[in-house]
């Protein structure tokens, strides 16, 4: 099973063009294994984007650099993904 | 009994597949299940038909989740099914719809996708074809259809989440929906539920330029999401795809559309702002709620303006 451990979502709020064509290009850029969820496409809608731990420090330092507002929305992917799994489990020994 | 289903949680493939089973059991005259194919991994794709009788009657389509990850996109589709089942007969409106159409859903547009999120990777989006030729799998679904296919806003490459795939309807769970509608003739809306971000949209996606009832589907699409905030004040904003999200070519309702049936939506669902596709089990029924508010008014819709 695949583990997203360490991993985190950001939630950029894209202020410019500017920004957005940097998002865009980040979007391209394959070394840092980046999984957009919310693809940069206006300003108008938030673009969330999925981390992996080895890349983190990197993509936020890339992001302060250029005075891209972000917040982080998942802080460890996997501990969420395991309440997810853990509740399910539950509610199906409940129904069962 | 479906009464026991829990539908504030996220279920796997079996479990969804055996409650349908229950709900046909338990409303023998107005739902059926029909298996419409097989998916790429030889899962069956089932389709729940809500019908009081009649000989091919209009109808409107309504699939969930094509785009596996997307969990709260099945389980809406999960309530929303047991929704128009337990209403009709007691909600006046829905039953004279059902009354004049049928409504087919397709709960688990994909199926592989869906089971591989549960025991592999929960972050799958496509199919899980083989690409011949890559060591990466599985196709876009919703970049696969004859529409606009291969052109901006899909991938062509297989290892790319929005990989449009070798051809159109190269998938073999797209060509089932696709034989199905072509087959039936008779559909009169098809409606796409995805998640997260609170959209409804409507045709195209592949090209920005407008369609020929674009005020229409816009008028509805803003009456429907007025009918979806009024409930717990969740925001939507309405229009075309590339107008509203990006261009995006060879999807679903692109292709109903361009094949005729006028009343063609898509929708994503609700974004809290902190989860993104997690979203969690206690968000599901308020989200099927709201969302059932603007299907029934589209629905409603169709029902009165035959074509």
């Amino acid at each position: 099973e695949r583990l997203f451990v360490g991993e985190q979502v950001l939630r950029v709020n894209v202020e410019s063009e500017e920004q957005m064509q940097l998002l865009q290009a980040l979007e391209t850029q394959e070394e840092w294994e980046l999984d957009f969820w919310l693809h940069p496409v206006s300003t108008e809608l938030p673009v969330d984007i999925r981390v992996p731990r080895s890349s983190v420090s990197a993509v936020t330092e890339f992001l302060s650099a250029h005075g891209i507002p972000y917040s982080v929305i998942i802080n460890n992917l996997q501990e969420l993904l395991d309440e997810e799994k853990a509740e399910m489990m539950e509610n199906q020994m409940k129904e069962r | 009994s479906t009464r026991s289903f829990n539908f504030g949680s996220y279920h796997p493939i079996e479990t969804i597949y055996s409650w349908m089973d229950t709900l046909v059991a338990q409303h023998p005259k107005l739902v059926t299940k029909q298996e419409i194919g097989r998916s790429y991994e030889n899962r069956p794709m089932y389709v729940l038909k809500f019908s009081t009788g009649g000989n091919n009657r209009p109808a409107i389509w309504m699939d969930t989740g094509i785009h596996s990850r997307e969990w709260v996109s099945q389980a809406t589709g999960v309530w929303t099914a047991n929704k128009i089942a337990t209403d009709y007969g007691t909600d006046a409106s829905l039953t004279s719809l059902l009354n004049t159409m049928d409504i087919y859903m397709l709960l688990l547009a994909n199926p592989d996708g869906y089971a591989y999120t549960h025991s592999n990777d929960r972050m799958w989006r496509k199919t899980r074809s083989k690409n011949s030729g890559s060591v990466c799998r599985g196709v876009d679904p919703n970049r696969n259809w004859n529409a606009g296919f291969g052109g901006p806003g899909a991938s062509r490459n297989p290892c790319s989440d929005s990989y449009h795939g070798p051809s159109a309807h190269s998938e073999i769970e797209v060509k089932n929906v696709v034989d199905l509608v072509r087959n039936h003739g008779n559909f009169k809306s098809f409606i796409s539920v995805h998640a997260y971000s609170q959209l409804l949209m409507y045709p195209y996606g592949y090209s920005c330029k407008s369609v020929p009832h674009q005020s229409e589907l816009d008028s509805v699409g803003r009456a429907a999401v007025q009918k979806l905030t009024s409930l717990y004040g969740t925001r939507y904003k309405v229009g075309s795809i590339c107008n509203i999200i990006y261009q995006a070519s060879g999807g679903s309702i692109d292709w109903s559309y361009d094949i005729g049936i006028k009343y063609s939506f898509a929708f994503e669902l609700r974004d809290t702002g902190r989860y993104g596709f997690i979203l969690p089990a206690n968000q599901i029924i308020p989200t099927a709620s709201e969302t059932w508010l603007a299907l029934k008014h589209v629905m409603e819709y169709v029902r009165d303006h035959p074509y």
